[in-house]
């Protein structure tokens, strides 16, 4: 048996939101300690890993370990059922072919619920090796997709520079080239507008641009984002699963980390 | 002229 609520049922619809252009079908691995999801893209540039701490659930069930295979477009629409403020609890009996998702409104005398056909997937899982980065950047989400969004006007490559004075965002094009550069700075009023930058070398390293549109669909999850880079290793793009409740205050129940494969030069 | 890479360049099938 596996029986998971979360009380804010939005952070589920915004983690759907997130990844599933990406990947359409993916397996949920449910365990004693958390849900977590790992899919590439059909065409393995990158990769999405979501986790979700069973400590984050406002109750939290799993007798045995179990694959949930799941098409995540599906898996939208019936989330997209589900009041904001709706508690969601997912629930799926050992061996069983369909999970069961129950919708509870705020009023308490309302509850909806819908059952998803689960599907077996052969998914293929990559080990992702402990890496220590060059460089990470750690800047307000929504100033990242601002970025790669302005930057694919320009071209479909984003070449990510970081030096002692900063990092840079340039892009080129047939119509010419454009270039954001960013210096660390603190707030202490506004800590969710601060860009800190931690460097050992520095580095320069061209990703499409393409893909990182499709990571910035995590911005409403968190207010701010990593980028980790080392030489000729992927880019990990990282959002904090942040649940805000009732009384504003903020929860870190998981992460979603996108990889993105480099462009190197031949 | 860059090509890309794929992921499964650096990460392992398990």
């Amino acid at each position: 048996m596996f029986e998971a609520k979360l009380d804010r049922g939005i952070v589920l619809k915004k983690i759907l939101d997130a990844i599933n252009q990406l990947v359409n079908e993916a397996s949920w691995e449910c365990t004693s300690s958390g849900m977590s999801l790992q899919a590439m893209d059909t065409s393995h540039v990158s990769l999405v890993a979501v986790n979700l701490n069973g400590d984050g659930f406002s109750k939290f069930r799993c007798d045995r370990n179990m694959v949930l295979g799941m098409n995540l477009v599906n898996l939208s629409k019936i989330l997209k059922c589900a009041g904001n403020d709706d508690k969601v609890t997912i629930k799926a009996a050992d061996g069983d072919d369909k999970i069961k998702l129950i919708f509870e409104a705020p009023n308490e005398y309302e509850v909806s619920q819908y059952e998803i056909k689960l599907m077996n997937l052969d998914a293929e899982y990559l080990g992702i090796p402990e890496t220590s980065y060059n460089v990470t950047v750690k800047m307000p989400a929504a100033k990242f997709q601002r970025i790669c969004r302005d930057l694919n006007q320009i071209g479909d490559a984003v070449t990510i520079s970081c030096t002692k004075s900063g990092v840079d965002f340039s892009a080129t094009g047939d119509l010419g080239n454009g270039s954001v550069s960013l210096s660390q700075n603190s707030s202490f009023d506004k800590p969710e507008d601060n860009v800190t930058i931690s460097m050992q070398e520095p580095l320069s390293q061209t990703f499409a641009l393409k893909y990182l549109n499709q990571f910035t669909k995590a911005t409403p999850l968190c207010s701010q984002v990593t980028l980790s880079l080392s030489p000729d290793v992927p880019l990990v793009v990282e959002y904090k699963i942040i649940e805000e409740n009732e009384e504003d205050s903020k929860n870190e129940i998981g992460h979603i980390r996108y990889y993105l494969a480099p462009k190197i030069d031949d | 002229m860059s090509k890309q890479k794929t992921i499964t360049n650096f990460f392992k099938r398990k």
